[in-house]
């Protein structure tokens, strides 16, 4: 299925630093 | 031994691979010089490493751009994928640069990258905002500006995404029509 991701799961990324 | 999770060191794919282009106006050079691929990215963790690293567009200087396109579609209309397309255009006002400019282009690119569009996401091809003192510019571009089913599908899921009230209406252009306009405007294909 097609990867769709909304708002609030995208921008809970955006000051998790990068993995491993 | 302590076993992690792949969640916990896999990054989270996209659908599609995105290029992010900068454009910095330089008269002295032609429009594709002036034109930069600045990264690719393919996961959500990308994305923000981008995101995080480079200027917002309040800070740009007037006449540049960023584009955001699928992988393979260049970031103008004479690209296969663009050159019977058009686009939802929003033009701000000048007040809007520091109220509303960076949530707006972050917003479009959290529905792009996100997919938001459901079934007709394949036909958004990507987004530009044009920073400009007579007024910033963000548009979302997509492939076939006869396609009127995914075309009012993006621009009402955009629209909502933006929080734009009802009485507030956003247009479609084709790029024909904008490429051959006699005046400043250019007329609405679509409106919602």
């Amino acid at each position: 299925g097609k990867k769709r991701y909304d708002r609030e799961f995208l921008l809970g990324f955006q000051f998790i630093p990068a993995s491993i | 031994p302590e076993i992690v999770k792949p969640e916990h060191y896999i990054k989270h794919p996209l659908q599609n691979r995105w290029a992010l282009w900068f454009f910095k106006n330089d008269k002295n050079k032609t429009w594709q010089a002036n034109l930069r691929l600045i990264s690719k990215f393919d996961t959500v963790e990308d994305f923000w490493a981008l995101y995080n690293h480079i200027q917002l567009c309040s800070n740009l200087i007037s006449g540049c751009d960023y584009s955001l396109f699928k992988d393979g579609i260049e970031p103008m209309w004479e690209d296969e994928k663009n050159k019977r397309g058009g686009r939802w255009l929003l033009t701000l006002s000048k007040q809007q640069r520091k109220t509303d400019l960076d949530r707006i282009w972050l917003e479009t690119l959290l529905c792009l990258i996100g997919e938001a569009f459901d079934e007709h996401s394949d036909d958004a091809c990507g987004a530009v905002v044009n920073v400009r003192n007579k007024g910033d510019k963000i548009a979302i571009w997509t492939t076939d500006c006869e396609n009127r089913e995914s075309i009012t599908y993006i621009g009402r899921i955009y629209k909502e995404r933006l929080g734009l009230p009802p009485k507030v209406v956003i247009g479609y252009q084709s790029h024909t029509d904008t490429a051959t306009k006699s005046g400043s405007t250019t007329k609405n294909k679509y409106v919602v």
